[in-house]
This record gives C-alpha cells, structure tokens and sequence, in this order.
C-alpha cells in the first residue's frame, strides 16, 4: 500500500489521587476502566468512521503517573516479547491474567486496526540477577501495538526515563523495536527518548524505519521546548513520518499532538483553553523515502562557515533558557544583520520586520555546552527569539504573543552535527505554516520568497 | 509575501558525540 490513514488521540488523562496505599487485586480494573472507555471509543471511531489503519494513544494514558513503586507494581503484568506470536484476544490465558492487553487485543482485532497503547510491563527476577531490585522485579514503561488480528507485535521498554519515573526501572540495554506492516516499516520509542541517540536516532538510521510510533506525556517550556514545533521539526529533520500522541493536561502544559511527514506538517493540536482530549486523523505516505517530495539531505553548517561574520558595536549579554546560559546580542533596529557566537558556535541572522514595535524586544542567541538537569546532552543552539518585556534580563523567558512581524529572515549557523531541528513558532504558540518558510541544504532556515 | 507574528526562531542542534554515556538522570538523582 503506498498510502494509509493513522490516528493519533490526545487523551485527557484524569489523575488519581496520589496513590500511596496498595489496593487489592480485585480493585485493579478500576483505576484505568475510564480512561479504556475514552480510548476504546476514539479507537472505534477513527476505525470505523473514519477508516484509520492504526491509533496512537499517548503515553501514561490508562494509568496516569502519580504512583509509587510499589502501588503501580499491582497494575503491571508480564508482557512477553512479539516473538512469541500471540493473539491474546483468542487466547487470553495463555500467560496468565492479563485483562488489559486482552482489551487492547480484543479491540485492535474487533476493529481491523493496529493499536499503540503504553501500559506496564513486570518482569520477575532473584538474587541472582546482582542489578535485581530488592523487590524482586523490574518494572518498566512500556509501548505495546497490536495488530489489525489482535496479534502483539511490537513492545517497547522505555530507555530514557524522565527523572520523576521513579515506579519504573531502566532498561539494561536498549533495543531498536521495529516491525513490518503492509503500509511501510515502523519503529517506536517513548517520550524523552528523542532527546537520545539510542533509540531515537538509531531506529531511523540504521533501522531505516518509515514511520515513528511516539506516545508522549510532554509537558511543553517555551521557547525551545514546546511538543509540536519540536516534533515537527524531528520528523522534518530526520526525514520520517512521527505519529505524536500527547496526554493532555493543561495544568501541567501537556497538549500538543500531530501527525508530521518528512515535508509538511500534516495535523496538530495544541490546546491550553480547554480540558478536552482530541482525535486527529491524516493520511500518509507508507514509503516517504520512495517519493519525489522526499526532502534531501541538508549540510546544516555549509552557509554559516562559509560567510564572514557580521560585525556589531552592541555588546553580548547573557539569557537563561531552561537552565542554560545563551549569549545574546539585541537587534535594534527594523532590519539588519547579527553575528553571535558561544564557544564554537556562531550563529548569522539576516532579517527585516515590517514595522518593529518599540515595547517589544528581540534577540539572537547562541549556546554551544552540555544540558545537565533533567538529563545530559550536548546541545547547539541559534535562537532569534522575542523576550518577554523590553527589559533583557527577560530574553528567553516564555513569552505566548508577538506583535512585531517578520518579513524576510535567514538564520544559519556552524553546527557540529548533521542533527539539527529547525522550528518557527508564532504568536500563540502556532506553527508557520510550510509555504512561508524554507530549510536549504546548506542548513538556512529562510523565509520564502 | 506575508509578515509572520513571530515568537521563535530556531535551529535546535543535538551533538551526540559529546553526550555522557546515558540521557537519563532517572530515580538515582531525585532521592
């Protein structure tokens, strides 16, 4: 098939109360028997109605996250590898009772489509075993998808835990999950694994997958970290297909789902109005390698290394954006060219705005150092970014509207790596859309002409 | 040709070959 129709569901998880007791064996159903029932009928519907070939559910969507260690062990179950090719809608016992991916089974077959849900996996191990845990088990985060027969075909154990995952265990080893569908071939991982080589990066290019499986429970922290804008910009950058699908819980800024193609963004959601959760459907193409759309290959630093940089008398004065230190430098007037440097970074800016308002600030940043809070990685950063007020101890704070616009901007600069994600986000948290904007291949983020 | 109300510019880099052997600071940090 060269083409198929996917599902993703943003899910308006509601929380338990903190759930610090254990409960009874008998009570297990209860906690997630709601949140099935949303997935189960946004499920039928984009199979039934809307002819969907697979849903995507978002990560924590049955159970939510507020759980301990030990309070969360009585949800989980041991979910054998895809090898053992079990249909478990036909044969529900054959490892014990495992009432949740029976339902997921159930419906995946009942329904002709391919599920994606995350759920919890338990596996078992003694003193043997010197990394066991005292409790005698390792639990981890885990993404399962059924098959349009009900059949479990691929899953997934989370491999970069967020730091507040403290029921769930590392992984030892990570594993690139990958499974062959008539519509192309798909990998899946999980949330903070973007940020990592291992998965994230190694399943599109060695793994050579069409499509990214990605349940998420993202919590957006503009500027440079909000879902859309940075999924999107993953699924251009590495040239596949990604199927987000995001929790939705607005107190925690989680919203923000989509489905992106290497050459457009196909749908989104981004909603911080309401409490409501939302299925979105497109189409994409099975092979997006195959196709004449198929963007090429981009040489992020070509242009920046090969211009001068741009001289300025303004001085450089340093920003906060999550955490790290970026050097800025101020655009001052309607149009002009900047230059700003960090260590071995320098990043160019050629723009002009239409009508520059004077309660509103601009800056160029640049960082060029290694993110050590919730996780470590190297990152290499160019930014022109509005700040929250005039005064620029605010330069990379969230800000969520802009009234100054851009007319023409070329911002470049000299990467050290060929893995570079380029977003433009505008007033209201919006994505521009494609035919404003272009990303040559000697690694300009440009505005169309 | 239209003006964009524009909030960010950005070109995100990741440079893999300077990350510390494991992404994930997990539980371990936060007790």
């Amino acid at each position: 098939l060269d083409a198929l129709t996917v599902a993703v569901y943003e899910h308006a998880v509601i929380l338990p109360n903190k759930t610090e007791t254990l409960v009874s064996q008998d009570k297990c159903p209860v906690p997630y028997e709601r949140e099935y029932r949303f997935l189960d009928r946004a499920i039928k519907h984009s199979a039934k109605q809307r002819n969907a070939q697979m849903t995507v559910t978002p990560e924590d969507a049955l159970y939510g996250w507020k759980f301990s260690r030990e309070t969360i062990s009585l949800y989980l179950k041991d979910i054998p590898a895809p090898q053992v090719n079990w249909i478990t809608c036909q044969n529900t016992q054959r490892f014990g009772y495992t009432p949740v991916q029976q339902r997921l089974s159930c419906l995946a077959k009942d329904n002709s489509i391919y599920v994606v849900a995350n759920i919890g996996d338990k596996k078992p191990c003694n003193a043997s075993d010197r990394q066991c845990p005292p409790d005698g088990r390792y639990q981890y985060n885990t993404d399962v998808v059924f098959d349009s027969e009900g059949r479990l075909v691929a899953r997934y154990h989370k491999y970069n835990l967020f730091a507040p995952e403290i029921q769930f265990d590392f992984p030892k080893d990570s594993e690139s999950v990958t499974f062959e569908t008539p519509f192309g071939k798909f990998g899946i991982f999980t949330c903070f694994d973007i940020f990592s080589h291992t998965p994230a990066v190694v399943v599109v290019d060695e793994f050579q997958v069409d499509s990214v499986l990605y349940p998420v429970a993202w919590y957006n922290t503009l500027p440079l970290l909000s879902a859309v804008p940075f999924h999107s910009a993953w699924a251009r950058a590495m040239r596949v297909n990604l199927l987000a699908a995001n929790t939705h819980n607005t107190s925690m800024h989680m919203t923000g789902s989509g489905i992106y193609a290497p050459e457009a963004v196909k749908v989104y959601h981004y909603d911080m109005e309401t409490e409501s959760g939302q299925l979105m459907l497109s189409e994409l193409k099975s092979r997006p390698r195959n196709e004449p759309t198929y963007p090429a290959a981009v040489d992020w630093s070509a242009y920046a290394r090969s211009v001068k940089p741009f001289l300025s008398e303004q001085s450089n004065f340093p920003g906060m954006i999550y955490f790290d230190e970026l050097t800025f430098i101020e655009l001052k007037r309607n149009t002009g060219n900047y230059t700003v440097c960090q260590k071995d970074l320098c990043c160019h800016l050629t723009y002009k705005m239409s009508e520059k308002r004077t309660d509103e600030v601009y800056a160029l940043g640049a960082f060029d150092g290694l993110h050590t809070v919730e996780g470590q990685y190297y990152l290499q950063i160019c930014t022109l970014l509005k700040c929250q007020i005039s005064d620029l101890r605010t330069c990379g704070e969230p800000v969520g509207s802009a009234f100054t616009k851009l007319e023409e901007f070329s911002l470049s600069g000299t990467f050290a790596t060929r893995y570079v994600f380029p977003q433009i986000i505008l007033s209201g948290s919006q994505l521009a859309p494609e035919r404003h904007y272009e990303v040559l291949r000697d690694g300009r983020l440009r505005s169309r002409s | 040709r239209t003006p964009l109300p524009v909030l960010v510019l950005a070109l995100y880099g990741r440079v893999f070959d300077k990350d510390p052997p494991r992404l994930g600071q997990g539980p371990r940090r936060f007790e």
